[in-house]
């Protein structure tokens, strides 16, 4: 483990009353590994390593802690500090209703997250969402989150005769306005950031419905890439905040730093597992233990 | 690395950057920069051309070692099925999302066009109107799909499928599996049993496994790899979205670790975004 790994660079620092410049450079080599090995982005790697030694160098030894539990205990602290910080909850207005855009790669979790998340906000929130799926492309998507709706027992609306994703759009803030529904989560198709066309499409949604939140919903096993899509995303469209899926499996879950790092949005979800009720708020902590190994 | 430069530290430090940007892994990256450093100290390497030669290569050889070593049992594409297995049974594993079902529409209709009877199995019986996608695809292609209510026993559904293949005489069945996270052992269990209750129906099937893995897939798609072809034997990797701006760089592990062959390449969302696996190609696209 890093610790481990620490504990061994560091071990000649027994005896000094400083944390010398030399040693937090052995130190940082180690961490600067792990973190890549981990799927951080290797240019949030370098930010994150250039603010641990900055913190580091020149701190007196703790009477308290060794000299390895002391580096880790700031590595620790930068990278909760790191993913952390602003409310992670979903921001609700007096509008009705509310819109929630869903939106991110493809296969990485929207339709799955859109049913989770409507069900977190109906029970623990005291919400009234109404679903659509826009997902024009994908074969069965709009019967996918029919079947989800079914299963958890949130309306659905649709339009099957419907085949262009902004006119479904506006029927279904119509008729959430009409029904009285005070949320509307708009479940959007998987596309990639660099397609223009696509992109484009999103925010013509944006502009059709001015969205209270816009989530990226992005795989928590992504590597080097979720840097790219998350920051154009960002840039093109405008994210407020982050759900992190797949969280159930063994990834460390780099991506997170990656993607916090970057666009300095929140992460407000985490999915753990395949069932609508896989879903739980982030804890920077645990998932700042989870990508320290 | 466009043109012909003198190889400088910085050189080097923007090569190891790039490797490790595309998800060949630290150590990976880090050993191929210091054997190319230890060679420009000898003076073998003077400029980036010839840095560029001895990287492709080094690259090439990792990714074209599996497919030497695998010979006779799995085909490198479809136009190599074997004519004499019948019904040759293929089967698409991998984590959730990847890319499984699509690649088996595509797969399907290239197997259709080389002048074969094909038909899939809808054995993801799990997910939200899973058998329903795969059907539209099947119906597009107009070929026979096997399918079952939701919660069925999934390899119930894969016994039916070859019951039926064996009875039309189908030349090749593909087997559609439920996504599933390498780390959930009664998962692993399930598609263990399916490949088994395959193979009791079949001599020797599933033939091919095919395990799908995104191209923006990080350092777990090796945990992936290591744990699939530990459960069931996978014969090939299919490494999907390449038409997004990952490079996938994980399959160089996987070639290197497993050395499981790569067979194809997902490029799109569209039937025909499926090409055999080219290594020359997917090393350049590295340096893009
Ligand atoms: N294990 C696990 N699987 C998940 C999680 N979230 C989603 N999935 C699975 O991931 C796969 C893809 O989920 P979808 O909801 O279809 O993804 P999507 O983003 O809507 O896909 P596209 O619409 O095609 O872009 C499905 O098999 C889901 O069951 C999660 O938190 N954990
Ligand atoms: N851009 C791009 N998208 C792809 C590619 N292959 C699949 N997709 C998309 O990825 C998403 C998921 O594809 P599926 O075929 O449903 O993936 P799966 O592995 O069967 O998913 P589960 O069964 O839920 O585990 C869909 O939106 C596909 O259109 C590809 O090569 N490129
Ligand atoms: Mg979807
Ligand atoms: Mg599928």
């Amino acid at each position: 483990s890093l610790s481990e790994k620490l504990k061994k660079t560091l071990k000649t620092l027994r005896g000094e009353s400083k944390l010398t410049e030399a040693h937090i450079d052995a130190a940082m080599r180690e961490i600067r590994i792990a973190l890549l090995e981990a799927d951080v982005n290797f240019k949030v790697v370098k930010q994150f390593v250039d603010a641990v030694k900055e913190k580091a160098v020149g701190q007196d030894v703790l009477q308290a802690l060794s000299p390895h539990q002391q580096v880790v205990k700031i590595v620790f602290d930068e990278m909760q500090a790191m993913l952390g910080g602003e409310s992670a909850d979903i921001e609700f207005t007096s509008k009705t209703p509310n819109v929630i855009m869903m939106v991110g790669l493809q296969g990485s979790g929207k339709t799955t997250s859109t049913g989770k998340i409507s069900r977190f906000l109906s029970q623990n929130r005291k919400r009234h969402p109404l679903l659509v799926s826009v997902d024009v492309y994908r074969p069965a998507a709009r019967n996918q989150l029919a079947v989800i709706g079914q299963a958890i027992n949130i309306p659905v609306f649709e339009a099957p005769e419907l085949s262009d994703p902004l006119e479904l759009t506006r029927a279904a803030l119509k008729d959430a306005q009409q029904r009285g529904f005070d949320t509307l989560i708009i479940d959007t198709a998987g596309r990639l950031h660099i397609d223009d066309e696509l992109m484009v499409e999103l925010q013509q949604i944006k502009a059709e419905t001015s969205p209270t939140e816009i989530l990226f919903v992005a795989d928590a096993m992504t590597g080097q890439d979720a840097v790219k899509s998350a920051t154009e995303f960002n840039e093109r469209i405008g994210l407020t905040g982050v759900v992190l899926t797949k969280m159930d499996g063994d990834a460390r879950g780099g991506a997170a730093l990656s993607i916090k790092q970057m666009i300095g949005k929140p992460i407000k979800f985490v999915g753990v597992g395949e069932k609508y009720d896989a879903l739980e708020q982030f804890h920077p902590d645990r998932i700042a233990q989870r990508i320290l190994g | 690395f466009r043109g012909k430069k003198t190889i400088s530290p910085e050189i080097l430090e923007e090569l190891e950057e790039i490797l490790i940007g595309s998800d060949i892994g630290v150590q990976t990256a880090l050993d191929l920069v210091e054997k190319i450093r230890q060679q420009v100290n000898r003076k073998l390497i003077n400029d980036t051309d010839e840095l560029k030669k001895l990287l492709r290569s080094e690259l090439l050889a990792i990714l074209t070692a599996p497919a030497k070593s695998i010979s006779g049992r799995a085909v490198r594409s479809e136009t190599d099925i074997p004519l004499d297995i019948r019904p040759y049974v293929m089967m698409m594993v991998g984590v959730n999302g990847v890319g499984k079902t699509t690649t088996i529409a595509k797969l399907a209709n290239l197997i259709k066009r080389e002048g074969n009877d094909v038909m899939v199995c809808a054995a993801d019986t799990f997910r939200a109107a899973a058998a329903d996608q795969l059907t539209v695809w099947a119906d597009r292609l107009d070929i026979p799909v096997i399918q079952q209510k939701p919660g069925t026993d999934p390899a119930a559904v894969v016994y039916d499928a070859l019951q039926a293949a064996k009875a039309r005489n189908t030349d090749v069945v593909i087997v559609d599996t439920a996504g599933r996270l390498h780390n959930k052992i009664n998962l692993m269990n399930e598609l263990e049993k399916m490949s088994r209750i395959a193979g009791r129906e079949v001599p020797q099937a599933p033939h091919e496994v095919l395990l799908v893995l995104d191209a923006a897939t990080g350092q777990n798609g090796l945990e992936q790899a290591r744990q699939f072809t530990k459960t069931v034997p996978v014969t090939g990797i299919v490494l999907t979205k390449l038409d997004g701006t990952a490079k996938g760089g994980i399959v160089v592990a996987i070639a290197r670790e497993l050395g499981v062959p790569i067979r194809y390449v997902g490029t799109g969302e569209q039937i025909d975004d499926l090409t055999v696996f080219s290594p020359e190609e997917f090393v350049n696209s590295l340096f893009e």
